[in-house]
Order: C-alpha cells, then structure tokens, then sequence
C-alpha cells in the first residue's frame, strides 16, 4: 500500500501554493485534490482495510465539498520520476499499476494463473 | 466446440447461438457458435467479441471482435494498443500469422489471448490469473460464464451416445452433410494421430470432429488448441486431459 506517497505527493504541491484564498488558488488546490484522488484510486487494491488509506479516502470528499471542488476536472500533470530498475525496458510514463505481475510480485506470491480455451465443433 | 474451463474441466457443447465465455470487472469475452451444416447440433465458433474495459490510466475501452474470414490484427477502432492513456501500451495486439493467428496482451490485468482460425471456424485461448478472474462486482449474483461454470447440463454433448453408433448413424444423427460420414472412427483415430500422439481428450475431440463434419481442418483446430495449453497453461502437469467432465445426470462420463 503506497497510500503515504500520495500523501506526501500532495503536501508537497500543496504547501507550495499560497493560502488558497484567491479564486486561482482554489482552481489550484481543486487539481492537487483531485490528483490526490487520482492516486488513491490507484492504491485501492492493496490499500483496502489500511487506516491511512481510507483517512484519506474521506479528508480527499471533505476537502472537496469544503472547496466546492468538481470531481472531474484537470489533474496535476505527473511528476517525473526516475523509473526503478525494472522499468528500464518500459515506457518511463506507464504507471505501475498497469503492470500487474511486478505490482502483484511486490505485494505477495507470484500469482496463480487459470487457462480456459474453446475450439473445434 | 470443446471447453476447456478454469478448472481444467473438459466438455463438448451445443451451445448454438451467442454465449458468454468471461464475465468480469475488467473483461468481456461472447462467442457466437453456428452449425458446422444446416441443421447440424454440432455447431463451431463463428464469432469472439472481447471487450477490455476502462481501467484507471492504463487502457480506455477496447473492443477487439474476430469473424470467419476476418481476423483482425487491430481493435475495431483500428488501433492495437490501450489508447491514448499513459499505460495504453499495457495492452496490445500482436499479428502472429497474418490472418489466422493473434495474441493480445492485457499486462495490466496480466492475462495473455489467443485467438485463430483455423479452417473456417475459431478457436480461443486465454491465461488469466485467478484473481482476476475471481473479480467480479456482485459474486452472489454473477451470471453464468462458460469459462468459469462450464456449459449448462443441458448444452453438453454426451460422447458415449455418439461413440457408440455406427458411422453411418452418427451422421444422420447430428445431421452432417455428405462429408460427415467420409471417416469411420478408425480412419478418424489414424488421421488424428499424425498431430496428435497421445489418447488424451483432444485427441478424442478431433477423432469426434472428424466424425461429425469430414472437415480435416478441426484436426488442426484441436492441435492448435493444445499447443495453446502448452505456452499458456501454468501446469505443465495438467497439460494432457484424460477424463471427461461429468455428465448432465451425475453420471461418469467413460474414460479414454
């Protein structure tokens, strides 16, 4: 569960911004909360049941509400980050959670694998 | 067709008409089977519809959809990737044999496809872990799915009725045209045999075919159908089937 780097992904824009009182701040803090969810939304499959996760999970829709944040809308654009070793074969923009052998390796045994086919007549 | 489950159960179906294969959060598969002659029980599959849906920022919506004479080596958007996502390369289409052959990779849900033609007719094979294939919104409610329950008691093809009737008979019974009664069972077991060593149930799906329509290409349909179990099965132990599934009433079905 990678919940504390979404955290810390958007303490860090956000403490960057002003005092969120202008109407450009506000558009502002709308993005980094709704990257805040973005992330969060990525975390879910193995977050379920962590106590920061779903924390974060409830303070992300009350921040929203307070700031009359819409849920859809511009996100943050990604930060770029240097791709761990594994990665070296792989596009640098794809997102781990599109990679589900190397995020399931890194969460529990190797994963059983089923087979079904159909043919013939 | 022949079905080969999840559970590595093995039958051999009716099932005419549109059936759903695989049914769950991130993926939709359908195949259309239509009767290899008019009239026929005996159908083949004729269409395969794969729906690969939304997931996060991995792939938009992908609709891939093979027909006879018509495999395509793209999505029905024309694309071959996931879309314009940052993961879209997460799921791809790969031309093996131009128009006979595909794979499709979805790593982002770590499953691997296969789809053929092989005569007339296709064939599918999938890999998928379980977890995905356990993942499913409302499990108490979840529909029927080839895959994953087999066909219906009352879409299973008993083999022991069929085995056990003359040449002749069995055409007429299932209806075949003038090629269907072309191989006597042992003109069927030696043609299958040349691609198919061992007695084991793909073995006797081809001999089946061959019975039933006379078509030598479901000899190579059941061929392509094990290599596909050797690159995509996990156990390289439970390759070969020798017991057929259980029948409609509870009954074993005969061994081979």
């Amino acid at each position: 569960c990678k919940i504390l780097k979404c955290n810390s992904e958007f303490w860090s824009t956000t403490s960057n911004s002003h005092h969120h009182t202008g109407a450009e701040d506000s558009v502002e803090f709308c993005t980094a909360l709704r990257t805040y969810a973005h992330c969060t939304r990525r975390t879910a499959r193995y977050c379920r049941g962590d106590l920061a996760y779903h924390s974060a999970v409830h303070g992300i829709d009350d921040l929203m509400s307070q700031h009359n944040c819409s849920k859809d809308g511009p996100t943050s654009q990604p930060r770029v980050r240097t791709p761990p070793p594994w990665d070296s074969q792989e596009r640098s923009d794809s997102p781990e959670i599109c990679h589900y052998e190397k995020n399931f390796h890194r969460h529990s045994a190797t994963p059983n694998y089923t087979h079904c086919g159909l043919f013939g007549d | 067709p022949h079905l080969r489950t999840f559970t590595d159960t093995f039958q051999t179906c009716k099932i005419q008409g549109a059936w759903p294969l695989i049914d769950n959060n991130y993926l939709n598969v359908q195949v259309t089977n239509t009767p290899v002659h008019p009239g026929s029980t005996a159908t083949a599959t004729s269409k395969i519809t794969i729906i690969f849906k939304n997931f996060q920022e991995c792939v938009d919506q992908k609709v891939y959809q093979a027909e006879m004479d018509e495999l395509p080596a793209a999505f029905v958007d024309g694309s071959k990737n996931g879309g314009d996502k940052s993961g879209a390369n997460s799921l791809k289409i790969i031309e093996k044999v131009s128009g006979q052959h595909i794979e499709i990779q979805a790593k982002y849900i770590g499953t691997t496809i296969v789809v053929r033609q092989v005569g007339r007719y296709l064939t599918f094979a999938v890999r998928m872990p379980e977890e995905v294939v356990n993942a499913v919104e409302d499990k108490e409610n979840q529909g029927l799915y080839l895959c994953l329950q087999g066909c219906p008691q009352n879409q299973q093809i008993d083999f022991r009725t069929f085995h056990s009737q003359t040449p002749e008979t069995g055409s007429r019974r299932h209806g075949t045209g003038s090629n269907g009664s072309s191989f006597t069972p042992q003109m069927a077991g030696a043609k299958c045999k040349e691609k198919l060593p061992v007695e084991d149930l793909y073995f006797q799906s081809c001999v089946f075919d061959l019975l039933t329509t006379g078509d030598v290409n479901f000899t190579l349909a059941a061929y392509y159908a094990f290599e596909d179990v050797k690159v995509l099965h996990s156990n390289k132990d439970k390759l070969h089937l020798y017991e057929r599934t259980t029948f409609g009433s509870g009954t074993a079905a005969p061994q081979s």
